[in-house]
């Protein structure tokens, strides 16, 4: 077999006793939609950054993955997200971090690659030069789930139980939570 | 977190990963996600993409280390990406990571219950998979 295309949708503690059949369908469904978007690219030509751009958003924007719609939250109630990309054959590469608006950050990491003399933008700086590429922007209320949502306030909610804790030592407990962030 | 690798019809690979970070992130903690060579990389022999705890990533310069194993050590691409997720595990970590090479063989390697995680072939023949 010669693989042309690879993707993962996160890690975590999935297990399928955890999993209804119409979820894990869900998951399927998105996974191979990705993989068909960026085959699609790259069977009409397109480069492998345009396949890799293809399929990630296809993701992005799904609210099943932990990016883009369906990002988790952070302590503060708000969605802040990485991405990056990089060209194998001129190791050009591109980056974004802490950022609230952008759609698809992942077009904002190529657009970094791609548009400036930099690697890697963060926050609103990186927002500004994205808009300033025609990257789509959105209000970060359009990345708002319900079950994200839910999961912070669980922990939220599990901090505030947890008083044995120094303040500053809180951040440190979401450990025994990593899994449920998938990756 | 989500990433791709894909290698094209000129033989150039490319690597991307996107995530949300963590929840309950404070202090604008970053992961390796947006870290050339921590969490994703590529060059004209693999392309890497990770996903799990992402501060192993960072430490373990995790992406990167599978490209140096395959230049330097000459060492199979599954080989290569098994060793450093090895190594994330023994220093406590968790996650996977999926990478590609040039000559399309594919490794997918995690020590986490499951990895959403898919191929798709030059034949354009899909596979998908979630557990173990």
């Amino acid at each position: 077999k010669r693989y042309v295309l690879a993707i993962h949708g996160g890690a975590g503690t999935i297990l399928k006793k955890n999993m209804s059949d119409s979820l894990e369908r869900a998951y399927v469904a998105e996974l191979t939609k990705s993989l068909r978007e960026g085959y699609r690219t790259l069977q009409s030509g397109g480069t492998s950054i345009d396949a890799v751009v293809a399929a990630i958003q296809i993701m992005e924007d799904s609210p099943l993955f932990n990016a883009g719609k369906g990002a988790v939250f952070n302590h503060k109630g708000e969605n802040e997200m990485d991405a990056s990309i990089m060209d194998g054959k001129t190791l050009a590469a591109g980056a974004v971090a802490g950022v609230h608006t952008i759609r698809n950050p992942i077009t904002a990491a190529k657009a970094v690659m791609e548009q400036s003399e930099h690697v890697m933008m963060v926050g609103e700086g990186a927002e500004e030069f994205a808009h300033s590429k025609g990257i789509v922007l959105v209000e970060p209320s359009y990345f708002w789930t319900k079950p994200r949502w839910d999961a912070l306030q669980k922990i939220l909610e599990r901090d505030k139980d947890a008083t044995a804790l120094d303040h500053d030592d809180k951040q440190s407990n979401t450990k025994k939570y990593i899994d449920e962030k998938f990756g | 977190t989500v990433g791709c690798v894909a290698l094209d019809q000129q033989g150039g690979l490319a690597a991307g990963t996107s995530t949300g970070g963590m929840t309950n992130k404070k202090y604008g903690r970053v992961g390796d996600a947006p870290i050339i060579g921590a969490g994703n990389y590529a060059n004209d022999q693999v392309a890497i993409s990770c996903t799990g705890w992402g501060e192993y990533y960072i430490r373990t310069v995790a992406a990167y280390d599978v490209a140096a194993k395959v230049a330097y050590a000459n060492l199979p691409l599954a080989k290569a990406a098994q060793l450093v997720i090895d190594k994330i595990a023994a220093l406590g970590g968790d996650g996977g990571m999926i990478a590609l090479d040039k000559d399309g063989r594919v490794a997918m390697p995690f020590n986490t219950a499951g990895m959403y995680r898919g191929t798709i072939t030059a034949d354009g023949k899909v596979e998908v998979a979630i557990y173990k």
